[in-house]
Parts: structure tokens; C-alpha cells; sequence
């Protein structure tokens, strides 16, 4: 009797903090360093009588009491393309369904890491490289012999300049998010990525001595490793009451 | 009737009381990323007749203690319950192993009152 009690007390609470049952321990996913951040400005703002409003997100600037870095469980669909040099799609997907139905969604932002692998990227590309990203929205996805035909809409386009060792872009997927909260909705994203290496010293010497085509682009060209994240910050408002009321 | 004064000593009157939750003794330890645990504290004492100001009752609550005065039996004193809450922060993984920061209100217990 007592252990089911504890047992339905413990369903309880974890209801209050949005969770189906006790997450199951597994090989955790490293904490991203802005919610340290933010869990250590927050832990300190709470022994501060003056707080200021405690259901807003300073760091981006939107009210909410849930910060979440969704990950990605997509996959990578093709290696490389042969429609360009150097090409790489990856499939993502970003399970919405984690946010509670009462939960108003603030803002959607994917960060995407890019990280040169040191050791097998040529030495002559190790200058700073430039990466076209395309964003496609997955409209619907079908099911060909072995492999998924995406119907996709073009979201985003553009150019980024990677430093050798890292660079990261930031996009904005707030409205993109709310439709993906629909049920039904949320076919996911690909990411396309392009590598133009950006033409140096050392690529320079290649095209002078008509050598251009010695330039290993293709399979042997390694693209950065990336890493995709949604941070999502939401706004439950029966767990962040107004202060004034 | 005249009321039934009981003796109540300062150490039993409705306060605060100290209580720290770790979470690793209700094992949620591999969950929780921060904090590991959290002063919650908890309201435990005493409504005694008169009710002082400093055990903030309402208007209800000194009534419910004038009543209890004349008769302990059939009326029992007002509970000592918390009226001010401070909010927590906590960080941990969710059901899909996502990391969620999260503000939670009304976690720690920072003022008791008689109610």
C-alpha cells in the first residue's frame, strides 16, 4: 500500500514537470554551456529578494519558463551528391511533441555547429572555408524501394564564412515550430550543405599550376562535422504565474 | 466559558522548519543534472489563542482560535501553512533525453502562517 502510494505521489510531480514517468538513466547528452550558464544566473537571481520577472529568458529574449535544447534525431541522407563537389544532406527532425499542449511556444532558434576534423580535412583547405546551407522544409516524405523521397520547400539559403577550427550558424524557426506542434505536421527539415573552399595562398598555388583539378574535392574533401540543435523556450502559464497578480 | 489557555512554547509555534531534499535519497539522481538537492523547508507548529502578528493569520484564522479557545474539542486551530514561496531552477533530461532548464514557482518554503 505505502509503495504505491509513493509511487502514485511520484507520477504526481512528475506530471507538474511535464514528464510521462522517471527519465531512464542512458549515456547523457553533454549540457550545452548557455544553460549552465542561465541555471547558474537563475539559481543566484532566486536568492534575490528584488528578482525581476522570473519567467523571462534574458538570453533571448522572450517570456518562458522552459528552456529546452531539443536534439536532433534525424539522420544523414546522403553522403555525398552528384549533383555538386562536395555536398552532404542531412535529415533532421525535432520531436515537438515533448512540449505539454498548455505550453506557448516562445521561440524556436536551430543552432547548428560546424567542427573541422583537423586530421583529415587536406592542409590546403584548413584556411577559412565558405559553406553554403540550405534549409528545405519536409512538406511530405515517401517511402521509395530503400530510400525516402522528401517533397521539400526551400526555408533558407545561404553563405557562411567557417573560421578553420569551428563556426556555428544561428536561425530563427519560431513560426516554422508552431506548425510543428500540429499533429501531423512535422515531416522534419533537411540540411544541405555545400563546401567552397575560398581560394588561398595554397589553393592559389593549385590553380596557377593548372593543377585545379588535383584539388580533391569529392569524397576525399571531408565536410565539417556538424551538430544540430533546437533550443526551445516556453511559457507554462499555470506553473508562471504574473507577479503582479 | 472562560477559554482554555494552552501553554505553548516558542520552540513549538507555527515556523519554518529546516529541510533539505536531496534528490539522490528519492533516487532521481540520474535525471537531475543541478541542483542535487535543495533547502525546501516545511511549515510545522502551533496556531495557539491570541495569534500574534507574527504568525500573519487572517481575520478567520484568529476567530477559528477564539473558538478553539472555548473549545478545543470541537473546533481545532487553524492550520500553520505556508503563505510565501520562493521559485527553484533546476536542469535535467527529459523522457526523450533532451536537456531542459526549467523555472519552477512555489518551491521553497519561506514564510509559515496560521490559515
Amino acid at each position: 500500500g505505502n509503495g504505491e502510494d509513493l509511487k502514485t505521489q511520484e507520477r504526481l510531480f512528475l506530471n507538474s514537470l511535464g514528464l510521462s514517468a522517471r527519465p531512464k538513466p542512458s549515456t547523457h547528452r553533454r549540457v550545452p554551456s548557455v544553460l549552465w550558464r542561465m541555471f547558474k544566473r537563475t539559481s543566484t537571481r532566486e536568492n534575490d529578494t528584488h528578482e525581476r520577472d522570473p519567467c523571462m529568458v534574458s538570453e533571448y529574449g522572450v517570456r518562458g519558463n522552459i528552456v529546452r535544447f531539443v536534439q536532433d534525431q534525424g539522420r544523414l541522407v546522403s553522403g555525398w551528391s552528384g549533383s555538386c563537389h562536395g555536398c552532404v544532406e542531412k535529415y533532421m527532425f525535432f520531436n515537438m511533441s515533448v512540449l505539454q499542449p498548455v505550453e506557448q511556444l516562445s521561440l524556436a532558434q536551430l543552432e547548428i555547429k560546424f567542427q573541422w576534423d583537423m586530421f583529415r580535412t587536406p592542409r590546403f583547405l584548413l584556411g577559412p572555408q565558405a559553406l553554403s546551407v540550405s534549409l528545405y522544409k519536409v512538406l511530405r516524405a515517401t517511402l521509395r524501394g530503400a530510400s525516402h523521397e522528401a517533397h521539400r520547400r526551400l526555408v533558407l539559403s545561404q553563405s557562411v564564412q567557417l573560421e578553420p577550427e569551428a563556426g556555428s550558424l544561428t536561425l530563427d524557426l519560431t513560426a516554422l515550430a508552431q506548425n510543428w506542434r500540429k499533429p501531423g505536421h512535422n515531416y522534419g527539415l533537411v540540411l544541405e550543405l555545400q563546401l567552397h573552399p575560398v581560394h588561398t595562398q595554397a589553393t592559389d598555388i593549385f590553380m596557377s599550376q593548372n593543377l585545379v583539378n588535383a584539388i580533391p574535392l569529392g569524397p576525399t574533401v571531408t565536410l565539417p562535422e556538424f551538430h544540430a540543435s533546437l533550443v526551445v523556450v516556453s511559457l507554462n502559464p499555470l506553473q508562471c504565474r504574473s507577479r503582479q497578480r | 466559558r472562560s477559554a482554555v489557555y494552552l501553554p505553548v512554547t516558542p520552540s513549538n509555534v507555527c515556523k519554518p522548519r529546516r529541510l533539505y531534499i536531496e534528490f539522490k535519497d528519492v533516487g532521481w539522481q540520474d535525471w537531475i543534472i543541478a541542483p542535487q538537492g535543495y533547502l525546501a523547508n516545511y511549515c510545522h507548529g502551533e496556531c495557539p489563542f491570541p495569534l500574534s502578528e507574527s504568525l500573519n493569520g487572517t481575520n478567520h484564522a484568529i476567530l477559528q482560535t477564539l473558538v478553539h479557545s472555548l473549545d478545543p474539542h470541537g473546533t481545532p486551530q487553524p492550520c500553520c501553512v505556508p503563505i510565501r514561496l520562493s521559485p527553484v531552477s533546476m536542469l535535467y533530461y527529459d523522457n526523450n533525453d533532451n536537456v531542459v532548464l526549467r523555472h519552477y514557482q512555489d518551491m521553497v518554503v519561506d514564510e509559515c502562517g496560521c490559515r
